[in-house]
């Protein structure tokens, strides 16, 4: 495990007596494979080994063992600050009706994170209504309703109906009649490489003026993730991003590295299919799952 | 002059970082590119004095990228498995593997158009059972293709249904059985065991592991554990069509050692592209 390799490159490195240059730029390489391994981005993971090279040089280390604990602490340090060192809630308020658009690549598990996500506020005693407006995939509209269904919310959506707009204003018209506080939109996947695709989004936003427009990443995506995001980040305003499939053996590195380029706060996580696999994003745990 | 460990040392290290940044898993960029450093020093390969080692380093990375991707017994030609079979009086059956969103029922549509094309009978076995949507979105595909879809009821077991098709490709002569299954995560000990029954229940003929061309350094987690525990056959690699340099097919070659049938280029029946291995070094290392 990335913890593991860590931990003794750390040990290894220190054990050999007095801190010095040459010690710390071999324990920076060690850390920037491991951070490598878990899919941080090559440029993002440089950033952080560099500051830790800087302070492990500047900083006044304590001798012996505890110098182990203190360099591990300073890379722990530096990967929480360009996590956020707090947990960020939604941007929905009570007394409107607020519009969460979830936007992301084929396959991230933006359908089955909205399913969660609507149990989640539910319990929270939001008025939750999904509307699909996923005209490419088949089925799209029969997995979202089952979902919905499952956690006990209404869903919209017509399977007939082949324009993503029409779909997502005639959906948001009907739940905002009756009464609906939280209307949560699920969109088709895309990449950046789609332009047509794109274009759709930017009109979905556009039309809907979300309050918030939550990017679902998978958490297996590697070493392209900032550069989808990014792209994202410039079509619409990612206002947060939620990471699915950390219940794999996936680090997460790809959706860091999309937070960190977009200033998008990670605000939830996913962690299996049930409805009930999902959980507030956590920086210290999630650092902690990187470094093992 | 030879080339020893102190010359190479950092040019190796330059083009490994290079194959990292362009989406080979750590582990494997690494393997590769320490094992060409070995060899052009065990060759006792020389250069003249002063002459830059890179272009030499490079050609020799290539040359092993190339090799990891061709597999050693050449490719499969699935057309001429299909027939085999079909002279022998049974169904092909294939199995679609991998984990979750990778893209398995899509390019299960997509290989079932191109056997049609090819004047292959096809029936699919709905052996998604768990997901939501999952038999419906298998179902909508058939009724497009003109395929039947064996189904039984959500939450039923997949083997059965998987059976159900097999048995009804001998009652009425079909070509090729395809087996779409739920996405899983390697590690879960419960669901692996679930498809290892389909594959075993069924003597698949092919399993072909589906993986995102999107995917880290997990791909190569995932491939082994399936390849070991499930066993896989050939690979399909998705979502090449979206900007990416193609590392990760890469990272599962050089973890299974099997063929890569196809790349998955898009979302249409026809978005399915001949493996180039040229192509693929190309990208990788330029
Ligand atoms: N194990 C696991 N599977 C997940 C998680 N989140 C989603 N999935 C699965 O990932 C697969 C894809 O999920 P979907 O919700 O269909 O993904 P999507 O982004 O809506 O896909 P498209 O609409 O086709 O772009 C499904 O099999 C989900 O059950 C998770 O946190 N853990
Ligand atoms: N752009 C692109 N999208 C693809 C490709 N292959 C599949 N997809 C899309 O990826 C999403 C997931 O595809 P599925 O076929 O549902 O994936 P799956 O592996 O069967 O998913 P689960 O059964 O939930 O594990 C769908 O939106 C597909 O259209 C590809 O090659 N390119
Ligand atoms: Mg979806
Ligand atoms: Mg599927």
């Amino acid at each position: 495990s990335l913890g593991k390799s860590l931990n003794s490159a750390i040990t290894k490195v220190l054990r050999r007596g007095p801190v010095d240059a040459d010690l710390i730029r071999e324990l920076k390489n060690d850390i920037f494979k491991a951070l490598l391994e878990a899919d941080v981005e090559i440029n993002v993971a440089s950033e952080v080994v560099n500051r830790v090279e800087q302070r492990s040089l500047s900083e006044k280390l304590p001798p012996g063992l505890e110098r182990n604990k203190a360099v591990i602490n300073i890379v722990y340090e530096e990967l929480t600050k360009i996590m956020g060192d707090r947990a960020y809630p939604l941007n929905i308020q009570k007394g409107k009706t607020n519009i969460i658009m979830v936007v992301g690549i084929q396959g991230s598990g933006k359908t089955t994170t909205i399913g969660k996500l609507a149990n989640f506020l539910k319990k929270q005693k939001w008025n939750v209504g999904l509307v699909c407006t996923d005209t490419w995939r088949p089925g799209a509209y029969e997995q979202l309703l089952q979902l919905g269904t499952n956690a006990g919310v209404d869903v919209f959506g017509d399977p007939k109906q082949k324009n993503a707009i029409k779909l997502a204003t005639k959906g948001v018209k009907e739940f905002k009649k009756s009464g609906k506080d939280v209307i949560i939109v699920d969109t088709a996947g895309r990449h950046k490489e789609e332009t047509e695709l794109i274009k759709e989004m930017k009109k979905l936003d556009k039309k809907l003026h979300p309050d918030e427009i939550i990017l679902v990443i998978d958490g297996t995506l590697g070493q392209v993730a900032k550069k989808q995001a990014l792209e994202f980040k410039k079509a619409t305003d990612i206002g947060s991003i939620i990471v699915t499939k950390l219940d794999g053996t996936a680090k997460g590195g790809g959706a860091i590295s999309a937070s960190v380029s977009t200033g998008a706060p990670i605000k939830f996580i996913g962690t299996g299919e049930g409805l009930d696999d999902f959980e507030p994003f956590d920086p210290k745990k999630f650092v902690g799952r990187i470094l093992g | 002059k030879q080339l020893d460990e102190k010359s190479l040392k950092e040019p190796i290290q330059e083009l490994i970082e290079l194959m990292i940044a362009n989406e080979v898993a750590v582990e494997v960029a690494t393997e590769i590119g320490e094992r060409v450093k070995r060899e052009l020093i065990e060759a006792g390969t020389e250069q003249e004095r002063f002459k830059d080692v890179r272009p030499l380093l490079r050609e020799a990375l290539r040359k092993a990228i190339k090799e990891v991707i061709t597999p050693p017994g050449g490719g499969i030609d699935l057309f001429e498995e299909i027939r085999k079979k079909r002279e022998e009086g049974d169904p092909y059956v294939i199995v679609m593997e991998g984990i979750n969103g990778t893209g398995k029922t899509t390019t299960m549509a997509k290989l079932a158009h191109k056997f049609q094309k090819a004047g292959f009978s096809v029936v699919f076995a709905a052996s998604d059972t768990f997901r939501a949507g999952a038999i419906d979105q298998l179902s909508k595909h058939g009724e497009k293709l003109g395929i039947k879809t064996i189904k039984h009821q959500q939450g039923g077991d997949p083997t059965a249904v998987a059976i159900d098709a097999l048995d009804h490709a001998y009652a009425k002569g079909i070509d090729v059985v395809m087996v779409d299954t739920a996405g899983r995560m390697q590690n879960n000990d419960n669901l692996i065991r679930e498809l290892k029954k389909v594959v075993d229940k069924t003597e698949a003929d092919m399993r072909i592991f589906v993986g995102d061309s999107l995917a880290g350094n997990d791909v190569i987690r995932q491939a082994r554990e399936f390849a070991d525990r499930v066993g896989v056959d050939a690979v399909i690699m998705t979502k090449a069509d979206s900007d990416v340099k193609g590392g990760a097919v890469l990272s599962v070659a050089h973890t299974v050692g099997k063929p890569i049938l196809y790349l998955g280029v898009g979302q249409g029946y026809d978005d399915l592209q001949e493996f180039d291995a040229d192509f693929l070094v190309d990208q990788i290392l330029p």
